[in-house]
C-alpha cells in the first residue's frame, strides 16, 4: 500500500479500528489532484470487493457520505469526537471515498480554475482511479463496483463506461445510484405526481395542471409550451421546495433553517432546471406563507 | 464557512475535518482551503451535459454489468417515481414482479428486477439512504455486492 498516506491517528477517535485508512491526493489531469480516503474492509480486505463511493451535488464531498452516511465513524454533534458507524459498508467491503471534481473539499487544481462538465468529471475520475491503482495494485484483482448518490446519478454510469471500456485492467462488476439524477425530464414529471399523491397539494392545483397541462391523457409537467402550464408546475414545485418542506426527507424537519441562501438555490437549480422562482400566482392551501420554517 | 444545502446540519463534520490536527493527520497541506460540505466554485461554473443517462445505462447493461437504482421513497430532490421510471424506460424485461423486501422482521421497501438492473426503493428513507436507513441501506448494499436475494 501507498505507505506515505496511511493513517495511523486520528484526533477525537477513542476507539481503535480494525481496519487499516490511507488519506491523500490522486493524480487526475495533470495539475488537479483529487482527495481521497480509503478504508480497507473490516472483514476480509483480500478477498472482498471494492467500492467507489461518490456524492454528487454537483459540487458536494464524498466526505459527507463518510462521515454521515455508510463511512466506518461519524463525528459526534459537538464536532471534536467520532463515534462508530454499527451499519458502515466496510463492514462487507473496502470503501474509497474521492471528493471529486477539483474544487470540491480538500481536491484542488494547480490554477484554481474550476469550471468543468460531465465528461470531464468523468474523465478527471477515471484518472484518479488508475491512480488509486497505482498506489494500491494488489486491490485491482478485488471485484468493483461504484456507487454514485444524488448527482452521482451522472457520475457513476459516466465512469462506469469508462471503467467497462477503457485500458485499465480492474476486476468491474457493477454500478449503484442511490436516489440518483438519471433523467431531469422524469425528475420533473415525476415530481407533480408525487406531490399530489402525498397530499402536498389540493383538487384545485390538480386540476388546474390537468387541464393546462394533459391532452387526452397525456401529461407533460416538464416541458410544456403552454405558460399557464409552466407557470402552474411552478407552484407545485415551490410547494416541494419553498414552502417550509425538507425536500430530502418528507416527514423530516428542516435542520437548518429557511432556503434563501444561495448555495440553496443552485443545488436545486441544477436539479429542476425549468423551475423559475415566481410569488405564488395561485392561492394554495390558504395562502402558505413562505414564513413557515 | 461558505452556503451548506438547507435542510441537513454538516457543523459538525465541517468543524471536525477543518481542525488543523485533523488536517494534518489526513496529509492535507496548509496551504489548501477550509474544507466545505459543498463548494460554490464548482456548483457556479458545472456545466450538465447529460439530460439523461438512458443510453449510457443501456451500453452498460450490454456489457453484462449489474446495476442497482434504489431511493429512500421520501426524496423529493430525485423522487423515487422518476428513478423507477427512468428503469422502466429502459425497456427491459422484467424478471421478477413489483414486490416488497424485509429487513428485520418488516417490510423495508419494494424492489424489481429488469435482468441486470434492479429498481428498489429504500420505505421512509430520505434523500441519503445510508444515513437515514442504515440498516436496510447495509442489507441492500450486501445483497447488491454479494449479487444475492434482496
Amino acid at each position: 500500500q501507498y505507505a506515505p498516506d496511511e493513517v495511523t491517528y486520528l484526533p477525537g477517535m477513542k476507539f481503535k479500528p480494525n481496519y487499516r485508512q490511507w488519506s491523500g491526493f490522486l493524480q487526475a489531469q495533470p495539475g488537479k489532484y483529487l482527495h481521497y480516503w480509503f478504508v480497507t474492509s473490516q472483514r476480509d480486505p483480500v478477498k472482498d470487493p471494492l467500492v467507489l463511493w461518490l456524492n454528487g451535488g454537483p459540487g458536494c464531498s464524498s466526505l459527507d457520505g463518510f462521515l454521515s452516511e455508510n463511512g466506518p465513524f461519524h463525528v459526534n454533534d459537538n464536532g471534536a469526537t467520532l463515534y462508530e458507524n454499527p451499519f458502515s459498508w466496510n463492514k462487507i467491503a473496502n470503501v474509497l471515498y474521492l471528493e471529486s471534481p477539483a474544487g470540491v473539499g480538500y481536491s484542488y487544481s494547480d490554477d484554481q480554475k474550476y469550471a468543468t462538465d460531465d465528461d470531464q468529471v468523468a474523465d478527471d475520475n477515471y484518472k484518479a482511479l488508475q491512480s488509486f491503482f497505482a498506489k494500491f495494485p494488489n486491490f485491482t484483482q478485488n471485484e468493483f463496483f461504484i456507487f454514485g448518490e444524488s448527482y452521482g446519478g451522472i457520475y457513476a454510469p459516466t465512469l462506469s463506461l469508462r471503467v467497462a471500456t477503457g485500458a485499465a485492467k480492474i476486476n468491474f462488476k457493477g454500478f449503484s445510484v442511490g436516489n440518483g439524477l438519471s433523467s431531469f425530464a422524469l425528475n420533473d414529471q415525476t415530481l407533480v405526481y408525487f406531490g399530489y399523491y402525498h397530499g402536498l397539494f389540493g383538487e384545485d392545483l390538480w386540476r388546474d395542471l390537468n387541464t393546462n397541462c394533459c391532452d387526452k391523457g397525456n401529461c407533460n409537467f416538464y416541458n410544456s409550451s403552454s405558460q399557464t402550464c409552466k407557470t402552474l408546475v411552478n407552484v407545485a414545485f415551490g410547494i416541494v421546495y419553498n414552502s417550509g418542506l425538507n425536500e430530502y426527507a418528507l416527514y423530516l424537519d428542516c435542520e437548518v433553517g429557511r432556503r434563501s441562501h444561495k448555495g440553496y438555490e443552485r443545488t436545486m437549480s441544477h436539479l429542476f432546471k425549468n423551475y423559475k422562482k415566481q410569488p405564488h400566482t395561485h392561492k394554495v392551501s390558504g395562502g402558505v406563507s413562505s414564513s413557515i420554517s | 464557512l461558505g452556503e451548506v444545502p438547507p435542510c441537513i446540519n454538516s457543523t459538525a463534520q465541517i468543524t471536525w475535518l477543518n481542525r488543523g490536527d485533523v488536517r494534518k493527520a489526513l496529509h492535507i497541506p496548509d496551504t489548501l482551503p477550509p474544507w466545505d460540505l459543498c463548494s460554490d466554485a464548482v456548483g457556479e461554473q458545472y456545466t450538465n451535459l447529460y439530460p439523461t443517462v438512458k443510453d449510457v445505462y443501456l451500453k452498460l447493461l450490454s456489457l453484462g454489468l449489474r446495476a442497482l437504482v434504489y431511493n429512500g421513497d421520501t426524496d423529493m430532490a430525485c423522487n423515487f417515481l422518476g428513478d423507477q421510471w427512468f428503469v422502466e424506460d429502459l425497456g427491459l424485461k422484467a424478471t421478477t414482479k413489483y414486490q416488497n423486501w424485509f429487513h428485520d422482521d418488516q417490510i423495508a421497501g419494494y424492489y424489481q428486477q429488469f435482468g441486470n438492473i434492479t429498481f428498489l426503493t429504500v420505505k421512509g428513507a430520505g434523500h441519503m439512504v445510508p444515513q437515514w436507513a442504515p440498516g436496510p441501506a447495509f442489507h441492500m448494499f450486501q445483497s447488491f455486492i454479494t449479487n444475492g436475494y434482496y
